[in-house]
């Protein structure tokens, strides 16, 4: 799966995620990807998501839309991330990531696999990684 | 407002010799999207081609490189959303075309709906003029070796559960 957030110069937030499924998968079966809500939102009032990992999971948690309810309560866009996917673990036993900026122009990204590449653009500075905790920076 | 870009690849144990070029890929998205919001690109614009990049990218799960189902053929799904208006647009089970991020958007924009599926989202590619690839021309070397030790492998994971799955229960999109 492939996933962007963007913000632009006008305050506008727009999320698309795409995916090839699974090897095996039954015929016919859909993931996250393709609902709104579950693998991909965006409200510019409040932020925008796109999410990977178990599409099963991830649907059954509406993982994009509940990170979303979040920030509107007043969480911080890391902090939701983090513990959406930490319910998503916890309450259906799945795993994956989601990457997401706030109205505010904070972007966020979280995973509870063994890898998932990012990057994130801002400011004229590229940040990226794979492994947790790695994170390279350069200028732009 | 500062422009701001966040790119994700699939969340898994992505093996070591594909890991430079996921992060390559990314990096590749997140310059492109972020060049075209500098230029005053819309937000929406901006993911688009971010994401038809990852597309066309054989080491990542989507477009080229995506995954063979149980009947050994692509499936893609996709969607996109623009927070300005809420609208959306989405296509699943898509077979013949390069980049179903594209036909997501005509969705959103040329239609009332926010969902075609299979039959009906590639016959809507074709009433869009998007161009017919052959499937097999989305088929990596990898996803096919991947689909084959799945085959071989497939009667075995089914005792274990009791012939009860046909498919892998585990798994990531």
């Amino acid at each position: 799966t492939v996933g962007a957030v963007a913000m632009d110069a006008n305050g506008r937030i727009a999320a698309a995620t795409s995916t090839g499924g699974i090897t095996g998968k039954r015929v016919g079966r859909v993931g996250d990807s393709p609902l709104i809500g579950s693998g991909t939102y965006a409200i510019d009032e409040i932020g925008g998501v796109s999410c990977t990992g178990h599409g099963e999971s991830i649907i059954k948690i509406c993982l994009a839309k509940h990170i979303i309810c979040l920030m509107e309560s007043g969480m911080k866009a890391q902090e939701a991330v983090e513990q959406s996917l930490q319910l998503m673990n916890s309450r259906v036993k799945g795993a994956g990531g989601a990457i997401c900026i706030s109205a505010s122009g904070e972007p966020a990204f979280h995973f509870t696999t063994e890898r998932m590449a990012w990057a994130i653009a801002k400011a004229d500075v590229l940040s990226w990684g794979l492994d947790p905790k790695e994170s390279n920076v350069e200028k732009m | 407002v500062e422009p701001v870009v966040v790119i994700h690849g699939g969340a898994w144990a992505i093996p070591e010799n594909i890991s430079d070029a996921s992060r390559n890929g990314v990096k590749l998205a997140a310059r492109k999207a972020y060049e075209i919001l500098k230029h005053g690109g819309s937000a929406l614009d901006a993911v688009e081609a971010a994401v038809v990049i990852l597309e066309d990218e054989p080491v990542f799960d989507a477009g080229k490189g995506s995954c063979l189902n149980a009947a050994g053929l692509i499936e893609m799904d996709a969607s996109i959303m623009d927070g300005t208006s809420l609208k959306a647009g989405a296509v699943a089970a898509v077979a013949n075309i390069s980049n179903p991020i594209c036909l997501a958007r005509m969705v959103m924009e040329q239609t009332d709906h926010c969902l075609l599926v299979g039959e009906g989202a590639n016959m809507f590619a074709n009433e869009c003029n998007v161009p017919s690839v052959d499937p097999s021309s989305l088929v990596t070397e990898a996803c096919l070796e991947e689909w084959q030790t799945f085959e071989k492998y497939k009667s075995a994971v089914d005792s274990l559960f009791n012939n009860q799955i046909t498919s892998l229960p585990l798994g990531h999109d």
